[in-house]
């Protein structure tokens, strides 16, 4: 049976994310896009 | 990460700060779980260790990689984050994982096209060199939940990571679950040699079925075969796909008198944890009124045959194909898990058989939704099954739609609907988290990657017409009919269109023998609401109440001790917080300046001490002296 389209909620907006897209779409630049780095540039 | 300072220790001290949402509380949880079934890598709440993972709500999802003996390390659990793989990426890397692509011999798997990539995000793509980064002689997988995907800070619609093997263009950036070689060099980092919540697993492919035993005190015995004339034609972990192997154990039933037994056991298990799950296929062909009991028999002190407890009865099982079944146990002590078969009234020209058995130290599924005949489904057009309803412990009622519609992607959602216990129950619902899987048929536990989604349901959400989300769906929803003419009313879908793509469904063991298996537990996290120091198992509601009065400053967390409100301080390396509420800071250096300050202050106080008793005793021998010789001056003077 077809639902109703407006019947559901798309909690990820139709677009399969992955985290560096998530990531990015916040603005963040990461260490390879999901690394936390101390400010002198070595892994924190 | 090369370095054995970047190691934790094999029980690893989390808190899950306030900040992250329900449902990404409930989605780490269950990653744990996953952790412990697959490697001896364990978590528990932080209660003052020295180093501890801080899980909060940050922007985006990250960690740092390996322990970096900050004492509070952060991992960020971010909006959008909440998803079972993403929290396993992220705390590979606090374990010491890098990305897989990064490895030192990557060229040679596939090919960075640079010119694909968004100017000024080409650091992204570093390799480091094998004084870095240790592959611990693993291949390159791409299967890895490690791998960046092929479109991965693309700068338009072309792949910037092209594999060498065109055929795993579309297996890299999988987020399902920790692949073989994922596991394989965990457990080689963390020298794992077994993990803490798998018992055992048996296709039967091995003549010594497992260590499993026929009981001597019944009439017959279960038979290992690889077909039965009347059924099954082939087994279930290979579905007769490989010549000469695929065997099951089956309970020929045609050439026995109603009322006969056999019972096959599994071999002596040692359990950790005091719950088990037990997961086994089962397949009839004989009468629709044989039946399987399930039995445990469990050896205590002075019991030496052990006593045999009844677990489940499964009667009357559909004729003709495999079915999926899970057995709920709750055993303490050492134990066998007991399969008997029993001959029920009625013709039979076939008999049980079982196969692809699997125990745990897990919580089993609470529901299975079975869908037959999938290859035709997902070949329709325009399709969308509607799962049968089902009831959740807090007995709400629900329904799960799966919608095919999409040529790319297969979506799931989760629907409330009015059930029987609606008058009693709270609306709009509170805080039920359901969570949907996609079962891998894999024989073996381990070497499954399930594809897993949670949602959970947040009272105070409104839908865009103002009212509650998840009201009561006789309120909210729309009218539908049963199949059996029973009218419902069915509330609004909460779910992703991107459960998982058409291709990956069709990967791995997803549909096996046309069938799938989508597995649905939906429990109450309210427990997980408001504390930051998240007790694993549910803190009672005494624990909220005594510390909702305390708060503990510094980043200090409120545990319940003896029924007291107490707060657990941070500390580091060489500094900690104290106090009732961790108001005080000490450290190292304090208690040495501490240590030389008090000696030498007593040193001092010790030499005026002596001075002023040496002056004085000097004093008073002087005037002693001076006295004694004016007197004998006198005495003489008397003489004269």
């Amino acid at each position: 049976l077809p639902a109703p389209e407006k019947f559901v909620k798309d909690i990820d907006g139709g677009i399969d994310q992955d985290i560096f897209d998530i990531n990015q779409g916040l603005g963040l630049d990461l260490f390879e896009g999901d690394i936390k780095l101390e400010a002198n540039g070595k892994n924190s | 990460i090369i370095g054995d300072h970047k190691r934790w220790p094999h029980t690893i001290p989390y808190v899950l700060e306030d900040s992250l949402e329900m449902n990404a509380k409930g989605v780490i949880l269950n990653a744990f779980e996953r952790y412990r079934l697959k490697t001896c890598i364990d978590f528990k709440p932080w209660s003052g260790e020295a180093n501890y993972i801080s899980v909060f709500k940050g922007s985006g999802c990250w960690s740092s990689v390996g322990n970096i003996h900050a004492g509070k390390q952060e991992l960020s659990i971010g909006t959008n984050c909440d998803r079972i793989a993403t929290v396993q990426h992220e705390f590979l890397h606090a374990l010491g994982f890098w990305h897989e692509q990064s490895r030192a011999d990557r060229d040679d798997y596939v090919i960075i096209v640079w010119d694909r990539i968004q100017p000024g995000k080409e650091h992204n793509f570093n390799i480091y060199n094998d004084s870095v980064s240790d592959s611990l002689n693993v291949p390159y997988d791409y299967t890895s939940v490690m791998h960046y995907s092929k479109t991965a800070f693309q700068n338009g619609t072309e792949s910037t990571i092209v594999t060498r093997i065109s055929e795993f263009e579309d297996v890299i950036g999988q987020r399902m679950d920790f692949s073989d070689y994922d596991l394989l060099k965990l457990n080689q980092l963390y020298n794992c040699t077994s993990s803490l919540s798998f018992m055992d697993s048996c296709d039967f492919e091995l003549e010594n079925i497992c260590g499993m035993i026929q009981s001597s005190g019944d009439s017959a015995d279960w038979q290992r075969v690889s077909q039965v004339l009347s059924g099954p034609e082939s087994d279930h972990s290979k579905m007769g796909q490989c010549k000469d192997s695929g065997f099951f154990m089956h309970f020929n039933t045609s050439i026995l008198n109603e009322g006969a037994t056999a019972m096959l056991e599994s071999r002596l298990l040692y359990p950790k944890r005091g719950f088990q799950c037990l997961e086994f296929y089962l397949y009839n062909s004989g009468s629709g009124n044989d039946q399987l009991n399930i039995y445990t028999r469990e050896y205590t002190t002075g019991q030496q045959g052990g006593v045999l407890t009844l677990q489940r009865q499964i009667k009357e099982v559909p004729i003709g194909s495999w079915q999926l079944h899970y057995v709920t146990l709750q055993v303490t002590k050492k134990f066998r898990v007991v399969f008997e078969g029993l001959r029920g009234p009625g013709t039979s020209s076939g008999g049980l058989s079982i196969d692809d058995i699997n125990l745990s130290e897990t919580r089993c599924p609470h529901h299975i939704w079975h869908i037959q005949n999938f290859t035709q489904i997902l070949g329709g057009q325009d399709t969308s099954v509607y799962s049968p309803p089902f009831y959740s412990s807090k007995g709400y009622a629900f329904q799960i739609y799966m919608d095919l519609r999409s040529s790319t992607n297969v979506g799931i959602y989760f629907h409330l609907i009015s059930g029987a216990n609606d008058d009693q129950l709270q609306w709009p619902c509170p805080w039920q988290q359901a969570t949907m899987t996609l079962l891998d048929q894999n024989p073996d536990i381990r070497q499954r990657m399930f594809n897993q989604r949670s949602i959970t349901t947040d009272p105070t959400m409104t839908s865009d017409n103002g009212s509650y989300f998840w009201d009561r769906p006789s309120k909210v929803g729309v009218t539908d009919v049963f199949p059996n003419g029973t009218q419902f009313s069915r509330g609004i879908g909460y779910g992703t269109t991107v459960f998982i793509t058409r291709e990956r469904l069709k990967s791995r063991e997803f549909i096996k023998g046309d069938d799938i298996y989508i597995l649905l537990t939906v429990e109450d996290i309210s427990h997980l609401n408001s504390t930051s120091a998240v007790p694993d198992p549910v803190p009672t509601l005494a624990v909220h109440n005594a510390c909702s009065e305390v708060v503990c400053q510094n980043g200090g967390i409120c545990v319940v001790q003896d029924g007291r409100a107490e707060c657990k301080c941070p500390a580091g390396e060489d500094w900690w917080y104290m106090g009732k509420r961790c108001e005080k800071r000490g450290s190292t250096r304090d208690t040495v300046i501490i240590a030389v300050s008090s000696t030498v202050t007593v040193f001092a106080v010790m030499l005026i001490i002596t001075l002023v008793s040496v002056y004085c005793t000097r004093r008073k021998y002087r005037k002693k002296a001076r006295a004694n010789t004016a007197a004998m001056t006198l005495e003489n003077q008397h003489a004269f």
